[in-house]
């Protein structure tokens, strides 16, 4: 059986603007944003303390319209990968 | 062999004494020097201003072993969102994985305490990411830390070593690869080093794990003391080198820092062997700060050994290279590569050529091969993306198959050299097959890329299987990543060579020539070639057992002077062959095969042309009179009364004189109070009832009596008149939902039913919301809500509204 999808309450989110308009954006749609992912340019970390935490479906709702907004090019929910250590 | 054991250093580390992977401490014992470690660091190199991290589950910043070189800059907790990559501690020590790796790295040396690390000046720090949820973003963000100062990062984890899973990097993380390796360490790229895998014990295959399979990627193995395959070794055609580790029981584990400030000598798997390496480039990265992260791949290939490392498939490849699927390049000389690396030149830039996509499905017989070969330029024709001297070799693939398990693939090179792909994976019972997986091998290191490269699929099935369902190969290609000039020669390797594939004379301009006989005069002097050639070779023999070093060819020879020439038995796509010159030219622009060089000789087109058959000429559109058939990319003739027409011959969009269009066919034009019968076909008068009534109008034929159409002289409320083709009247058709009267569909209402107001020509519910601010009308405008009857409740008119 394959494993199914665990998603979590975290998103990478592409927005034009730089962080001001990343963080702006995450408040504006009740998220809280963690910061640019690594060196990638216009990527942010989103976090939504109201989403389950770990949920077998994807989220809807208020993320529909955050992905929706203007200054958001792209917008992925994160699910949970296993890793090991070696 | 180990070159003579330089004098162990006297350093009072306890645990010293029992690194047998570093030194001969005590002559009576056994020891494993082949690194060459000693002999470095006895030319100086220990690791100073190198920087490293661990990409783990922390590190225990303040163990007596690591403070001294421990560096915050090149540490994080990604799990925390802080700058502590202190593990979490509990009763199992459960977190000790980063600490004991990255002791191995950068242990500070002759402070009494535990071990000596093999870069123990080098900079060390973690980066905790493996305590809790792993996503995309968790790995994107951690091999994207400080890519400017942090240098080397290693990594001792992966998807699960389950037999199973095959699995890789996200989005996020193949673009943290990617901008790590173009613009980190100011642009040389850095270095991520990976440890292959643990699987072995459940015939795992290291190619089904994204990140040791990635060019940007240093895939690591491991090697017992004595040189057997450890028990959960992974074996794959992507893992460049290996270090000692641990093995059976009867033989040595490696001594490393532990959790809770102690040491340990019972770190296992292949965890041991990507640090040992990372505190290696650390050594050459002191000798040489300059190096690219292609550089070093480069000098693991150049400077690691076989030695005593037993394997049954250790091979030399076409460029020279030993190498095999368990210990890839061989053993990691610590010595040699920092030798090498102190005079090292930049090797030439990367090309990437893309090679052509077989889409045409191929079934793959149970215990049968399916063999699958093509012919590649190594794009000769594109002088920024042509390979001539290998680096890696990508095979990207899409299979079906009902039990992925069973499946073996090997790639067989033009120079003959054989990469296993992937084994036979016991545990692997699903059935999702590979979407578009790459597989990646460094077999062919060196080698040239042009050539005919042969694809091979075993399918053995180890249980019963329904024999209705058969895999497929529904695509592949590949990726050839290379330099077009010889990387380790300020002069080309064609220029060099002994002796070149003849050429006529009259295709060489008089100084070339005359440049080129000088060499073959010089070269001349050199030593014979006695070898077998190449099966495409002629009777004159060859310098070498590759197609492109043949003096003469059997069949064709393809490439130029410039580019170099090789022997193939046919030409490839764009070519034909010249049965009097025995060479492949190249087709007219836009030709995929053809018979000669001209414009009317094309008897295939490339993608996105088609073919005339007609004038034998490839074009972009079909002309008149034919239509484009999708399937064969052929212009096809339309049906003879059509003028145009699209997608088959007989769904005209217009007719020749005397035709008129009658939904997608053309019959001919009847006079007036004529009209025309279905058989025969032709015009024949109207019954003499007809007459000029506004009942009467309807058309004239037999069989569509039409009773329901009226000639009105303009349409009533709720409907618009529209163009409706083949007809030469207007036609009343209905408007939009919610709309009473209109003049024409989408966005032209002009009286909206009740409980709906007209906007903007669209007719919008009645209902208004409160809640609409700027941003949230800014959304509803951008994506077009209120003209999708879905969103109406989407406060439409409030937006609407306030403009």
């Amino acid at each position: 059986e394959p494993s199914r999808t665990v998603y979590t309450n975290h998103w990478a989110v592409r927005v034009r603007g730089g962080p001001a308009e990343a963080a702006r954006l995450a408040a504006a749609y009740g998220y809280i944003s963690l910061g640019q992912i690594g060196s990638l340019e216009n990527y942010y970390h989103f976090h939504h303390s109201r989403t389950f935490k770990r949920s077998t479906l994807s989220s809807r709702g208020p993320h529909n319209f955050l992905r929706m907004d203007p200054k958001v090019d792209w917008l992925q929910q994160q699910e949970v990968k296993r890793r090991v250590k070696r | 062999q180990a070159r003579g054991e330089p004098h162990a250093q006297p350093f009072n580390d306890p645990v010293w004494p029992n690194m047998w992977y570093l030194h001969c401490g005590d002559k009576s014992s056994r020891c494993r020097s082949e690194m060459n470690i000693l002999a470095a660091w006895q030319r100086g190199y220990t690791g100073k201003n190198v920087v490293i991290t661990i990409l783990d589950d922390g590190i225990e910043r303040n163990h007596p072993d690591l403070l001294q070189n421990y560096d915050p800059l090149a540490s994080y907790d990604v799990n925390g969102n802080d700058h502590d990559p202190t593990p979490r501690y509990d009763a199992s020590n459960e977190n000790k994985h980063g600490t004991r790796c990255a002791g191995e790295v950068a242990a500070a040396a002759n402070n009494s305490y535990c071990i000596v690390g093999i870069a123990y000046n080098a900079r060390i720090g973690g980066i905790r990411m493996l305590d809790g949820d792993v996503t995309d973003v968790v790995e994107a963000k951690s091999l994207g830390i400080r890519p400017d100062y942090i240098d080397i990062y290693s990594a001792s984890w992966g998807p699960d070593d389950d037999g199973k899973t095959v699995d890789g990097p996200g989005l996020l993380a193949k673009q943290a690869f990617e901008h790590g390796i173009k613009k980190g360490r100011r642009g040389l790229g850095s270095i991520f080093v990976w440890a292959s895998g643990n699987g072995g014990r459940e015939g795992d295959y290291c190619s089904c794990d994204g990140y040791t399979n990635s060019i940007y990627t240093i895939s690591i193995s491991s090697t017992t003391e004595n040189g057997y395959k450890p028990w959960y070794l992974e074996e794959c055609a992507s893992t460049l080198a290996t270090t000692y580790s641990s093995g059976a029981f009867y033989e040595r584990k490696i001594v490393t820092t532990d959790l809770r400030h102690r040491c340990t000598d019972g770190h296992t798997g292949t965890s041991v062997s990507a640090p040992m390496v990372a505190g290696i480039i650390a050594l050459a990265l002191e000798a040489n700060p300059l190096l690219t992260w292609r550089d070093v791949q480069h000098l693991l290939v150049k400077t690691s050994r076989p030695v005593h490392l037993r394997a049954a498939d250790w091979k030399t490849n076409g460029a020279g290279h030993k190498v095999s699927h368990l210990y890839g390049f061989g053993l990691v000389d610590a010595d040699a590569i920092v030798v090498e690396a102190k005079k090292w030149k930049t090797v030439p830039p990367q090309h990437v050529c893309v090679g052509s996509l077989d889409r045409v499905p191929k079934y793959i017989r149970p215990d049968h091969v399916l063999r699958a070969s093509t012919l590649s330029n190594a794009c000769a024709e594109h002088r920024d993306q042509h390979v001539l001297y290998l680096e890696h070799v990508v095979v990207r693939l899409s299979i079906s198959h009902p039990r992925r398990g069973d499946l073996q693939i090997s790639l067989v090179s033009p120079a003959g050299t054989r990469s296993q792909l992937l084994a036979r994976r016991v545990f692997d019972h699903s059935s999702e097959g590979f979407k578009g997986w790459e597989f990646m091998t460094v077999h062919c290191w060196g080698e040239r890329a042009a050539g005919e490269w042969t694809l091979e699929i075993h399918d053995t099935p180890t249980q019963v299987r329904n024999p209705a369902v058969q895999g497929k190969l529904k695509e592949w290609s590949l990726l050839f990543y290379g330099t077009a000039e010889h990387p380790y020669t300020a002069l080309g390797a064609p220029q060099s060579r002994g002796r070149m594939l003849e050429v006529p004379a009259s295709e060489m301009e008089p100084s070339r020539a005359a440049f080129l006989q000088s060499q073959v005069e010089v070269a001349e002097e050199e030593e014979e070639y006695t070898g077998p050639c190449h099966p495409e070779c002629g009777d004159q023999g060859c310098d070498g057992p590759n197609a492109d070093q043949c003096l003469n060819c059997i069949h064709y020879s393809l490439g130029s002077v410039k580019t170099g020439r090789m022997c193939v038995s046919s030409c490839p796509a764009g070519f034909f062959g010249d049965e009097g010159a025995r060479r492949c030219r190249r087709c007219y622009k836009g030709c995929e095969r053809c018979v000669g060089r001209g414009p009317t000789q094309c008897t295939a087109c490339k993608r996105s042309l088609y073919h005339h058959p007609e004038m034998s000429t490839c074009v972009v559109l079909c002309p008149a009179g034919f239509y484009a058939e999708e399937r064969h990319k052929r212009c096809l003739k339309c049906h003879q009364s059509c003028k145009k027409c699209v997608g088959e011959a007989d769904k005209c969009t217009a007719c020749k004189d005397g035709f008129s269009l009658a939904g997608e066919s053309c019959v001919p034009e009847c006079q007036p109070a004529m009209y025309l019968s279905r058989e025969p076909r032709r015009c024949e008068t109207c019954p003499a009832s007809t007459g000029p009534g506004e009942e009467d109008c309807a058309p004239c034929t037999p069989e569509t009596p039409a009773p329901h159409w009226r000639c009105v002289p303009a349409c009533r409320e709720g409907f618009y008149p529209a163009e409706s083709p083949g007809l030469p009247n207007k036609v009343c058709k209905r408007c939009d939902d919610h709309c009473s009267a209109c003049e024409g569909s989408s966005g032209n209402c002009l009286k909206c039913k009740e409980g709906f107001s007209l906007l903007g020509g669209s007719c919008v519910t009645n209902e208004t919301c409160t809640n609409a601010d700027k941003t949230f009308c800014e959304m509803v405008k951008s994506n077009k809500l209120c003209e999708k009857k879905l969103f109406v409740q989407f406060c439409c008119q409030t937006c609407l509204m306030a403009g």
